[in-house]
């Protein structure tokens, strides 16, 4: 039910040619590398994907979840504090 | 301000209106020069910091928020101004610093993108212009710098997410910086451009796997390596230090990068924590270490170049 943060470590070129599309393609962001088109076998890349994305699509290559709760996280960075002294 | 406020991160809005008052408050210390406007003819303002009149002294400048989502960024500058006024005669470092160097500071170099984050794609990266031939939107500013633009780790198309612009300081907020520093390139000595994440201390090259003339210097002990040293000393984080390059990956068209052909030969950029966790959604619970130890970095480097 939350925006996550994956990271994922492409193992082989099928991998990488898996993520490009998938950070291209889809509702996602990419956090690291900058672009796709730097990505590389064993290069770490963070993939910010959206709630009503992660349930559309699946890879198939391992990932460990870096956030779980990214939408939490924005909604308590943008919280409007009326209690702010200033 | 209470001092919560700058654990925090603000709407653009509230930026504006803390240069304001800022400036309001410290007259005698701060002014602010508005440089140029955004694609969205949003101001893009300047901050200087001097402590005494007089004779123009050498000058250090600091930018931040060329990348939208990198929240932490501008609120480290918004950090370094308060640190500079408040503990100005208290901290030997930025007193020193302050007694011997005048202090430009742009919070926001991408307000339209830091708007954009706020209001409808957190995630945005680019700036906002309209692209003529094409319905993407925006331009990397970090990839519009004359250094050999728009080469290998750069992208001509305007979708891409380091697409380099029609053409070197086709955005009109890079113009703005390059204008301003090569108008003022023998007064400004040091320069550094704060982004986050991945906990680095870069150089030039970033445009090429070349080293730069000074490598050894920014690299060295009393420079880019002590820095680093201090920062795991004093707040026990790893931050890798090297020429962007061969450290990351080639991106040219990079501000730090023309900002160093430009004659200007202190040039760093500073990617701020954490190192993928939780990436440009830094909590507001990390701002301070986040800032404390970019401030030890920049206070130890800019002390150096002022020996020098």
């Amino acid at each position: 039910n939350s925006d996550q943060v994956l990271s994922i470590t492409p193992k082989t070129q099928e991998h990488v040619d898996i993520l490009k599309n998938v950070s291209t393609q889809y509702e996602t962001s990419l956090w690291q590398p900058d672009s796709p088109q730097y990505i590389q076998e064993e290069m770490e890349v963070h993939l910010y994907v959206p709630a009503r994305t992660l349930n559309t699509f699946s890879v198939h290559v391992c990932f460990r979840v870096l956030l779980a709760n990214a939408k939490e996280l924005i909604e308590m960075q943008t919280k409007n504090e009326t209690t702010d002294p200033r | 301000s209470s001092a919560s406020y700058y654990e925090k991160y603000h709407s653009l809005n509230d930026i504006y209106f803390w240069i304001n008052q800022t400036q309001q408050d410290n007259p005698n210390i701060v002014k602010v020069i508005l440089i140029g406007s955004s694609s969205e003819k949003r101001p893009l303002y300047v901050l200087k910091l001097s402590r005494n009149k007089g004779p123009e002294k050498k000058a250090m400048w600091i930018d931040c928020g060329i990348h939208a989502r990198e929240w932490i960024s501008p609120a480290f500058c918004l950090w370094f101004v308060r640190h500079s006024l408040s503990f100005y005669g208290q901290n030997q470092d930025i007193t020193h610093i302050l007694d011997n160097l005048d202090v430009y500071i742009l919070p926001v170099m991408n307000p339209d993108g830091y708007e954009y984050t706020w209001t409808t794609n957190r995630m945005w990266r680019k700036n906002r212009s309209v692209s003529k031939s094409d319905n993407c939107i925006g331009a990397d500013l970090n990839r519009n710098f004359d250094a050999n633009w728009c080469t290998e780790g750069a992208s001509d198309d305007p979708c891409s997410e380091i697409y380099c612009g029609a053409f070197p300081e086709s955005e009109p907020e890079s113009q703005s910086v390059a204008h301003f520093l090569r108008s003022h390139k023998d007064s400004v000595k040091l320069y550094f451009s704060i982004h986050s994440y991945s906990q680095m201390l870069l150089f030039p090259y970033s445009c090429t796997l070349d080293e730069a003339e000074n490598h050894n210097e920014l690299v060295s002990l009393d420079m880019a390596q002590e820095a680093a040293q201090k920062i795991r000393r004093y707040y026990r984080n790893i931050y890798k230090y090297g020429a962007g390059g061969k450290t990351i990956y080639l991106a040219p068209g990079g501000s730090d990068d023309w900002v160093y052909n430009l004659g200007i030969k202190y040039s760093f950029t500073f990617e701020l924590q954490d190192r993928g966790r939780y990436g440009f959604l830094l909590p507001p619970s990390h701002i301070t270490q986040a800032c404390n130890e970019a401030l030890t970095a920049l206070k130890t480097i800019a002390r150096k170049v002022i020996e020098k």
